[in-house]
């Protein structure tokens, strides 16, 4: 099984893009993939216009009513299934706790899901460590960090790194990562010496791909669309492309 | 007295980039701030480079030990006293609770702080609605919401204007509030439409000064330093000098 949390808690690196636009190429390669938003900002929801009217058709329902995932899905034409988020996800916690049970809830349920209709994975996920993120990691397969090519971002980069280390007992392996830049701007100095940092960080878990500042990218959403619907052309589409080969190569998605 | 939160619960608007740097307006007008990090990922403690070795001298003390504000100041030369976050922060909620003790122990540190020292107030926020978050929003006088000029910003902007209407019968007042586009590229033309957008959405709570898009900005922080002591003389170095006189001139700050 194939999945994917793409997840970093440093705020707006491009989670959400990332997630979007990966699934498009999946879609694009015959994969539809699920997409899971675990943002009680709901984001990713909200671009594909699918923000539910209540918690109850929400992955909220996974918690508070034990729903499985298949009787949430919501197919999203060319892109694949979402699982909608919803603002109540911000009470997971104080409503059901943070145990084992509600920790790995989300893994149960994509099993489930899995066992009647197999398909990759994508997990976008909140900017904070907390329930929520805990179990979208603790679903995956593998993690995708997306890092913003400037330096607050890579002042949160470090951060990660430390927050997997620490669940690696839990986990009982040490959980595939890879880190990749967003938001490249080859005309500033600063991305390449942003790049050579991070790969002195974090070494070879380092996508030799990184994702352009692109203004296709940036406009997409407001159309509701994923880069490659909005533009196939463009670079931030080449870029997203050639991502999803580097993580297939890697046996990571 | 002054108390400005700078609070989005979208990631990486610029929240800690404009903190940072009305900091630097404020102490270059004589009037030196409080920074108070209110975010666990202490991204601003972290740019002045004052992390503290353990939670006990953290804002996190105002919590576990009752600290008061004045033993846990540190002076920043040229820049005001800022109140050092610590990842443990994260635990103030499952450790303390969410009632009003809690929710009001900053604004009630603060009130005992200016009694010693008056001075203006920033408070930097983490990227969700929570504890943390809403004890700046209590203990503050007015909310600086950077939106960045992007439309998933634009898209949690509306849910800021939801947060706080909902907080308007426990604060038994409506806090003023002004929002600042940041990151605003005028080579590209979804600027203006975002800028028009977001005031049909928040009217003249929208500022009039726009904060560009800005390599001096983006660089800075790798440096420790606001962007008045990285380059006086950049576009927003002049953009984050205007926004000051508008909120000053606003009655705001
Ligand atoms: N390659 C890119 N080129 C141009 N703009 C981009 C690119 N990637 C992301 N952005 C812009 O950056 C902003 C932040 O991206 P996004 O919202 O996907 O980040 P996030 O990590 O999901 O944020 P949050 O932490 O709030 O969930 C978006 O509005 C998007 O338009
Ligand atoms: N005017 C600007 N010009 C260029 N880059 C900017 C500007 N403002 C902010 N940035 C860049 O955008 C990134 C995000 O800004 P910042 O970290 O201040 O946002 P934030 O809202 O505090 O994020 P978080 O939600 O993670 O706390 C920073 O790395 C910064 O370099
Ligand atoms: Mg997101
Ligand atoms: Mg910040």
């Amino acid at each position: 099984m194939t999945r994917l949390a793409i997840f970093n808690c440093k705020g707006g690196v491009g989670k959400t893009t990332t997630t979007l636009n990966l699934a498009a190429v999946l879609a694009r390669s015959g994969r539809l993939p699920y997409l899971v938003d675990m943002d009680p900002q709901a984001h990713l929801t909200r671009i594909l216009d699918k923000l539910p009217e209540t918690p109850a058709t929400s992955l909220f329902a996974l918690y508070s009513a034990s729903a499985t995932l298949r009787t949430l899905v919501q197919a999203h034409p060319g892109l694949g299934y979402l699982l909608p988020a919803h603002g109540q996800l911000m009470k997971v916690d104080s409503l059901f706790g943070k145990g084992p049970a509600t920790l790995n809830r989300l893994r149960h349920g994509l099993e489930a899901l899995e066992a009647e209709l197999p398909g990759p994975v994508l997990i976008d996920c909140c900017p904070y460590v907390g329930v929520l993120s805990l179990s979208a990691v603790f679903a995956a397969s593998a993690v995708l960090v997306p890092v913003s090519s400037d330096y607050l971002s890579l002042q949160g980069a470090k951060q990660i790194d430390h927050a997997l280390k620490s669940l690696e007992p839990v986990l009982k392996q040490r959980l595939p990562r890879r880190y990749v830049l967003t938001r490249f701007d080859r005309r500033r100095r600063m991305g390449e010496d942003i790049r050579s940092r991070l790969r002195q960080e974090v070494g070879d878990d380092l996508c030799d791909t990184v994702i352009s500042e692109n203004v296709a990218v940036a406009m997409s959403p407001s159309l509701g669309q994923d880069v490659f619907s909005y533009q196939a052309s463009s670079r931030g589409a080449q870029d997203y492309q050639a991502l999803y080969q580097e993580l297939q190569g890697a046996g990571l998605l």
